[in-house]
């Protein structure tokens, strides 16, 4: 079987409305934002203290009134990818 | 293998006479340097005012050999969020990669430190993002670090090599390299190096990495000293070029700048090339600053040579460029690159054309081919994405499959140029298949798009699989990226001309039915080549520099496409431009009379003259016709393919069509019948063809037809014999009965229900029983059951219908019955 995946207690977030309207959302969800994710608008890192660091199960609970928001069109924990040097 | 140059450059740093790759200064036998870095350093590029950062786990931005051109504003660190990328040190070196590749691509010069770098004046970045759990936000936010400051990003990293993973940037991280492509660069596109992998012994392919599978990545392979594929190689259609590296124990390997501001002449693998040709790639960017990214993909293709590396698969596409799955269009020249780079126009706008959709879902056999097609116009109807010169090929494909790791994709292009997508990669025991997973080939480069494509998809079982469980292709789509005009004709007259001759000149026609009413084969110019020249310097180089191809007449320059008439042969028409060639290319034949080569009828590879039924060997995709002298994509009637020879052989006279063999038949001649794969004389019934005495013989008489005289060997029973037990018999055993079949003229023998000893008409319907049996019916139920049941009992039984189920009948029915 493959591996199983690994959760992390980091999430990419797409909100509209800017980063004020980003950090609003992340406050009220009890996230940190952590800035935009490189030069992609309305993509944002967020941090969530609360969630195990790795896991290998997804995340709920909380979570799922984030992907609720009106604000957040698209929300991902992120999953460690295995990379290797060449 | 060239000779020691006299003039090459001398550096101070003490590993310099160890960098086999970049010069002939050790004056052996062994002297490598066609990848020329050192003509492209004469010529004055060295990487000034260019930005190259290293994706990996950073660089000792203090080591003497990067310092002085350690660019902090190229730098960050992801991993611990501040700009600092300098590795964590630990006891085993473990993060010793980054600073590794660094030293190959900006290492200084004449420092009197260890080497010296492809680009030794570019300035070099690092991004530390492999030290820590790598995520799509970590990839995404590494692309996308300061794209309008960093020209060249180079990553010797990607998903496990190990032969059984299928994986690629996420949703972000393709977003990124999107953002660098279109914004990167003042919109000139960000240029990103990928190493193709390191997973050649654990028989990996590249092509299930879907970094160095994307278009927007120059994927980069690697060449031993003495031109071998090195063990790590893995091959796929995506690799564009490549580099030396470390090869077997004793080739040698890449010096470079080490952790602990250390010297090492260790460093290998896959690692050590997309350095290598983001060094090399700074060296053109310094000769035009306004190369755009598929510029620099251009012009990797133009200038990589197959030079001395050896591979099975070289191979001529339809525009003329040698390609191969291990190397990509070869090994790069540094020179050629920044001559070319140089005088660079830059190309067309790239056009993208979903040229076919197909979600029809279909089993793919096992063994055979799956073969599916779509003939396509390359979007000419619409002209902002009209594809009429290829670049990038994609195949988008979902795959349902036991075992993924029995699949092999091809993908073969109008102009007959075969891509291997996908191999078979014995340690992918996934049945997870591919959902949309892109397939991308480079080897189709400068073709016309226009035409039949054809995707093919073999399962090869490499162990024992459930044949029942096979693969479906779910849906698969093809998507063209390249340019509606000709890449190179914005150049000046004399470019243009120069350019158009290696595309177009070996260039193979697309089959007819792709052909649009425009592009209908222009005619050969029929009259002498005389090229343009200008007044007053033709006779300057005619006596001088001509190409030693160029007739009496001279020629305007020294390249073999310059000269006034030809020795040999010419090739090409005038729209086309014309050189001179000694031998006529394969697709042509010489025509002696008028010294032209001239094109072999569509498929053949070599002709006698224009005909049809003058071809000598055929291209690719089709076979000889040896009785005809034609080439085919299908062997007719009476033929079949000879897949070693590629030609089409006669069947056995007794077939009507064959496959493989002579006399593999699978359609008889009248008068004769298929038995075991062979086309026998028709027998009388009751007889047989015995193929030793080449006469019919007497069946048994129980048989009706048979294929030998055995009671073993009846097709058919006589008249009132069953079939039974591979025997024909007068009369069935106890506990079977005869049983119509339809489409037989006999009875089968079949058995009676377990505990019958007799039965008639069908299994159940019982006339005896066995001992221990009492027959109720047409049913045999045991005896052991119970027979004092009580009413309620009874009524229990018979409200749950009891007695229907076949688990209770035998304890139940007689009770209930006896209970009334």
């Amino acid at each position: 079987p493959p591996p199983r995946p690994v959760y992390t207690n980091h999430w990419a977030v797409q909100v509209l409305g800017g980063p004020a309207e980003a950090d609003r959302v992340a406050a009220a969800h009890g996230y940190l934002n952590l800035g935009q994710i490189g030069n992609l608008e309305d993509y944002y890192h967020f941090y969530h203290s609360k969630t195990f660091k790795r896991s290998t199960l997804s995340s709920r609970g909380p979570h799922t009134f984030l992907r609720m928001d009106p604000q957040v069109k698209w929300l991902q924990q992120q999953e460690v990818k295995r990379r290797v040097k060449r | 293998q060239v000779r020691s140059d006299p003039q090459a450059l001398y550096f101070n740093d003490p590993i310099w006479s160890n960098m086999w790759y970049l010069h002939c200064g050790d004056k052996n036998s062994r002297c490598r340097s066609e990848m020329n870095v050192q003509a492209a350093w004469k010529r004055g590029y060295t990487g000034k005012n260019v930005v190259v950062t290293i994706l990996d786990d950073g660089i000792e931005r203090n080591h003497p050999d990067l310092a002085p051109n350690y660019d902090s504003y190229a730098s960050y660190d992801v991993n611990g969020n501040d700009y600092d990328p300098s590795p964590r040190y630990d006891a085993s070196n473990e993060n010793k990669h980054g600073t590794r590749c660094a030293g190959e691509v900006a290492a200084s010069a004449n420092n009197s430190y260890c080497i010296v770098g492809i680009a030794y004046n570019a300035k070099i970045g690092g991004i530390r993002m492999l030290d820590g759990d790598v995520t799509d936000v970590v990839e995404a936010k590494s692309l996308g670090i300061r794209p309008n400051y960093i020209d060249i990003y180079s990553a010797s990293w990607g998903p496990d090599d190990d032969g059984k993973t299928v994986d690629g940037p996420g949703r972000l991280a393709k977003q990124a390299f999107e953002y660098g492509i279109k914004k990167g660069r003042q919109g000139l596109g960000s240029i990103f190096v990928w190493a193709s992998g390191n997973g050649g012994r654990e028989g990996d392919y590249c092509s299930c990495d879907g970094y160095t599978n994307s278009i927007y990545t120059i994927s980069v392979s690697s060449a031993t000293e003495n031109g071998y594929k090195p063990w790590y190689l893995e091959e796929c259609a995506s690799t564009l070029a490549t580099t030396y590296s470390s090869g077997a124990f004793y080739e040698r390997k890449i010096v470079t700048t080490d952790l602990r501001q250390r010297c090492t002449d260790g460093h290998t693998g896959t690692s050590v090339s997309a350095p290598m040709v983001a060094g090399i790639i700074a060296l053109a960017l310094e000769a035009n600053s306004q190369l755009t990214w598929r510029d620099v993909q251009h012009l990797l293709v133009k200038t990589s040579r197959p030079a001395h590396l050896k591979a099975s698969d070289w191979k001529v596409n339809g525009a003329g460029h040698k390609v191969s799955h291990f190397y990509g269009f070869g090994l790069v020249d540094a020179e050629a690159l920044v001559v070319e780079a140089k005088k660079w126009t830059a190309v067309p706008s790239q056009h993208m054309c979903v040229a076919a959709s197909d979600k029809r879902p279909r089993s793919i056999p096992l063994v055979q081919v799956l073969r599916t097609t779509a003939l396509t116009s390359a979007c000419a109807e619409h002209s902002d994405q009209r594809v009429v010169y290829l670049e990038h090929v994609v195949v988008r494909t979902s795959i349902s499959h036991p075992r993924r790791g029995d699949l092999q994709i091809y993908l073969v292009s109008p102009s007959g140029t075969k891509s291997q997508l996908l191999a078979k990669r014995l340690l992918d025991l996934s049945n997870e298949g591919f959902t949309n997973w892109e397939f991308m080939t480079v080897h189709c480069w400068g073709e016309k798009a226009e035409g039949q494509w054809t995707l093919e998809i073999q399962d090869l079982p490499s162990q024992v699989r459930n044949p029942e469980k096979q693969g479906k292709l779910k849906e698969w789509s093809l998507i063209l990226y390249g340019t509606a005009e000709h890449p190179y004709h914005t150049f000046s007259a004399h470019q243009s001309r120069s350019r158009m001759l290696e595309l177009s000149a070996p260039e193979l026609e697309p089959p007819k039915a792709a052909l649009s009413p425009s592009q209908v084969e222009v005619p050969e110019d029929e009259e002498d080549y005389t090229a343009q020249s200008t007044p007053g310097s033709a006779n300057i180089l005619q006596t001088s520099v001509c190409h030693p191809e160029c007739g009496d007449k001279g020629c305007d320059g020294p390249n073999a496409d310059q000269c006034l008439n030809c020795v040999h042969f010419s090739l090409g028409s005038v729209k086309t431009s014309r050189k001179c060639v000694s031998v006529c290319p394969l697709g042509y034949f010489g025509d002696t009379a008028a010294r032209r080569c001239r094109r072999c009828h569509k498929g053949c590879e070599t002709c006698s003259s224009r005909a049809a039924t003058q071809c000598l060997s055929c291209r690719r995709g089709f076979y000889h016709h040896q009785e005809m002298n034609t080439c085919v994509t299908l062997c007719p009637a009476g033929f079949y393919a000879d897949e070693s020879q590629k030609n089409c052989l006669k069947c056995h006279p007794s077939c009507k069509k064959c496959v493989d063999e002579p006399e593999k038949c699978t359609v008889c001649k009248e008068g004769f019948s298929l038995a075991r794969g062979s086309c026998i004389p028709d027998c009388e019934p009751g007889t047989y063809f015995d193929s030793e005495l080449i006469r019919c013989g007497e069946c048994h008489h129980t048989c009706g037809t048979c294929v030998g005289p055995g009671r073993e060997e009846c097709i058919h029973c006589a008249k009132n014999f069953h079939f039974h037990d591979w025997k024909c018999v007068p009369a069935c055993g106890e506990g079977f009965y005869p049983e119509e079949m339809p489409g037989l003229p006999h009875k089968v023998c079949r058995r009676c229900d377990e505990n019958c000893l007799s039965c008639a008409g069908s299994s159940r319907n019982c006339s005896r029983c066995k001992t221990g049996f009492t027959q109720l019916g047409t049913s045999c139920i045991t005896n052991h059951t119970c027979s004092n049941a009580d009413e309620t009992f009874c009524e229990m039984v018979k409200s749950n219908r009891l007695c229907e189920r076949k688990l209770f009948i035998q304890f139940c029915c007689r009770t209930c019955l006896l209970a009334g």
